[in-house]
């Protein structure tokens, strides 16, 4: 699975994820990813959310979704609304995670419960960031 | 506030430093770099998120290295099936897509589902009709499907198959 987040000039966020799916997934299975709220969400009001991993537990939890709301109505910072949102319902639901967010300022935020991420992060005028594990 | 930024991802797994070859290593962060290249130059020419993001995401849809588009993992049947979607923090418009097949760029599909189509989630035949009813570019199988994943889907065939023949294993 892959995916972006941006913020433009306009202020303006926006979301993309595109995956290929589980490997060995069953004909016809669909994840997380075209499922809005679970895998892809965005309002220019508070963030914009891609995910990736296992996406029966990340539909389940409605993930993506998840980190607006912590931010929109519990008053989490991008950060820590996406950190709890890794952990969330861990007991129930099982399986890699991996959630991308930006708020209305441009920050984003990375969590993950695997160790290994691909990601990268570029602001206006600054250098280019891109890590896997570090 | 920034005046503009752009973040990406291509997958979190269970990987330690090490069990990753230098190789696929160097081969990750090109694709990354490129990817997010792709979608802050969009931005720097006061481009809109949504294009930024979708050429981000084209740019890694392309690349064999992640799993969407061109290199995707193999379904049981050893065959590619998409999934996208994108959506406008502004307007909340959504475009998505659900297992389709032999479209080349599954984000650009959602995207104009987005801009064009009165539903959010088109999937399967529906969604490629679409795809063709808008000049979009679809490919067959064997473009997407690279000599490494169909390596790895021949090998998982083959353990279930030694699984199942293994003796003793037919015993109930």
């Amino acid at each position: 699975t892959v995916g972006a987040v941006a913020l433009d000039i306009n202020g303006n966020l926006a979301a993309a994820t595109s995956t290929g799916g589980l490997t060995n997934q069953m004909k016809g299975r669909v994840g997380d990813t075209p499922i809005i709220g679970g895998g892809t969400f965005a309002n220019n009001e508070v963030c914009a959310v891609s995910c990736t991993g296992e996406g029966e537990a990340i539909m389940r939890g409605v993930l993506a979704h998840e980190v607006y709301a912590m931010m929109k109505y519990a008053d989490n910072s991008l950060q820590s609304a996406t950190e709890k949102a890794i952990q969330l319902h861990a007991d129930k639901l099982k399986g890699d995670r991996g959630i991308l967010s930006m708020d209305t300022t441009g920050k984003a935020a990375f969590g993950f419960n695997t160790g290994f991420m691909k990601r990268g992060y570029q602001a206006a005028d600054e250098e280019p960031f891109v890590a896997l594990w570090e | 506030m920034k005046k503009y930024a752009i973040a990406i991802h291509a997958g979190a797994e269970t990987l330690k430093p090490g069990e990753l070859d230098k190789k696929k290593e160097e081969a990750y962060r090109q694709g990354l770099a490129d990817a997010l290249k792709e979608g802050y130059d969009v931005l720097g020419k006061g481009g809109s998120a949504l294009d930024a993001v979708e050429a981000a995401v084209n740019s890694m849809e392309r690349n064999p290295m992640f799993n969407a588009g061109r290199g995707a993992s193999l379904t049981q049947r050893g065959e590619t099936e998409f999934d996208a979607a994108i959506m406008d923090g502004n307007t909340l418009r959504v475009g998505a897509v659900g297992g389709v097949r032999y479209v080349q760029h599954p984000i650009s599909l959602a995207k104009v589902i987005l801009q064009k189509c009165k539903h959010c989630l088109l999937v399967g035949t529906g969604a490629e009709e679409f795809a063709l009813a808008n000049n979009l570019p679809l490919k067959g199988p064997e473009y997407f499907v690279t000599p490494e994943k169909r390596e790895a889907w021949l090998d998982k065939q083959q353990e279930k198959a030694g699984k199942k023949a293994m003796p003793g294993s037919m015993t109930d």
